[in-house]
């Protein structure tokens, strides 16, 4: 939910690349609103 | 008063000094006046970023993902996804310097991530540990360098005019040009001054500046400036630069000549003493002498508005164990309020006008910080809190005796987080060793 600091975490579907070849994975990162 | 010369700096470094133990560093968070002062929160032990691999032997520069072990102000120990356990390869660096990005940068601009070359055969399957190591893990926001960037910014420009509280008598203001900035820092040399050598640093958010016209809207002494001629390109600093103070209803029941109360020694942070209203300005500012080492001329009285966090009801002292320093020349000791009002036919400035905010500011003793040596402001030292009193910060600047110690408000403009010297490029004041202070 949102934080004191007015930034909410959100799931992101984040993109890695490796010299095996590109996946992805979900993390969190906090996002300002304002 | 004993003032600290500059010491050496070229070997300190914070990584080595808080290490991995115990020792920590203020949280940003309780800096507000810093860059990402008021973005901070997010941050936390655990956090992946994307840093440059430095266990690399290919010819380009390659990153890979790391975790926050351990902060301490804008500092971070990070350690290489793959090591696990094993802390041997942690290593300290500062997330608001370039080239500390959130998981997912690499990607976006088409290079590979590496893993460093010695656990490079520790892992058969990066991709599927990686999967395992990220998923529902934290990173940095995607707006994060550009929020340092943002914050970096400062609205104070070379040459702009303000008045700044007069070094050599502190109850008079004079006319100074901004010179440099730095990390919002202002290094202000007064207008009359031909060869530039008489400044004065302080914050752009100190209370002892102001923009043109403030003394003589509120009564202040002020030096008039011996310079009739403008020179081109100066401008008057706006006043929505400066930092704002709190209005105050000075109908009611108000401060008053004579006063008594305990300030803040503005010639020796280190002491509270006993000092008394000298004069009622307008818009809630106070002259205040510190009894027993007033010139005659009034000329060290300092001017404090009536919610500085620097000036105390009588008594509070004593309430908080804190040594009051008498008035010099007052034999009748121990000092006891009741008998010196008695003695000099003085009331006390009533508790109710005093500031009683404490904000919920963060700092715990013990934590290291860089703090400006307030009786040298050009110097900014490594520094520990010692103290807390409410919002009152006992600062202590490590390698010296305890008298060079300071009383400072927790929002003082004048304290940063570790790293902050590094992340503005300020000359840094490294702890004094026996033989440097020398």
């Amino acid at each position: 939910g949102a934080e004191a600091s007015g930034r909410k975490w959100e799931q992101k579907q984040v993109q890695i690349k490796t010299l095996e070849g590109e996946f992805s994975v979900t993390m969190w990162a906090s996002d300002d609103k304002k | 008063v004993k003032t600290k010369a500059a010491l050496p700096v070229d070997s300190f470094d914070w990584g080595n000094y808080i290490g991995s133990g115990d020792m920590m560093g203020a949280p940003v968070s309780c800096f507000k006046h810093v860059p990402m002062g008021n973005s901070w929160e997010d941050i936390k032990e655990g956090i992946r970023v994307e840093v440059l691999n430095s266990d690399s032997n290919l010819p380009m520069k390659v990153y890979w993902i790391a975790s926050i072990v351990k902060l301490a102000g804008f500092k971070a120990l990070l350690r290489y996804e793959g090591f696990d356990g094993d802390s041997g390869q942690d290593f300290w660096c500062n997330l608001c310097v370039p080239d500390i990005h959130p998981v997912g940068w690499c990607a976006s601009g088409g290079k590979p991530l590496v893993p460093p070359k010695s656990i490079q055969h520790k892992v058969t399957n990066w991709k599927g540990f990686l999967v395992k190591r990220l998923t529902g893990s934290k990173t940095l926001p995607a707006d994060f360098s550009f929020k340092v960037q943002e914050s970096m910014q400062f609205p104070f420009k070379k040459l702009m005019r303000v008045e700044v509280v007069d070094k050599a008598h502190l109850c008079r203001t004079r006319v100074a040009l901004v010179q440099q900035v730095i990390g919002g820092r202002l290094r202000l040399v007064y207008e009359e001054s031909h060869d530039g050598s008489d400044d004065f640093w302080c914050h752009m958010y100190s209370p002892l500046i102001h923009s043109i016209g403030w003394s003589r809207s509120i009564g202040h002494r002020f030096k008039r400036s011996d310079v009739t001629k403008k020179m081109d390109g100066l401008m008057d600093a706006p006043g929505r630069l400066f930092a704002k103070v709190k209005d105050v209803d000075q109908s009611g029941e108000w401060f008053k000549d004579g006063m008594k109360l305990e300030a803040i020694d503005p010639l020796n942070l280190s002491t509270i003493c006993v000092a008394t209203v000298r004069k009622v300005l307008a818009d809630g500012y106070l002259m205040i002498g510190i009894d027993g080492s007033e010139a005659a001329d009034g000329s060290d009285w300092i001017c404090y508005h009536s919610t500085s966090p620097s000036i105390f009801p009588a008594g509070f002292c004593e309430i908080n164990s804190i040594e009051l320093t008498p008035p010099r020349g007052y034999t009748k000791l121990p000092y006891r309020w009741f008998d010196y009002l008695r003695d000099t036919s003085s009331v006390a400035a009533p508790v109710k006008l005093f500031n009683k905010d404490v904000p919920n500011h963060g700092f715990v003793p013990g934590m290291k910080l860089e703090a400006v040596d307030l009786m040298e402001p050009r110097l900014v030292c490594v520094a520990t809190v010692t103290r807390i009193v409410h919002r009152l910060l006992r600062i202590h600047f490590d390698g010296w005796e305890d008298e060079y110690d300071q009383w400072v408000d927790c929002e003082s403009p004048d304290l940063y987080p570790v790293g902050w010297c590094q992340l503005t490029g300020y000359q840094l004041q490294p702890p004094a060793m026996q033989a440097s202070r020398e």
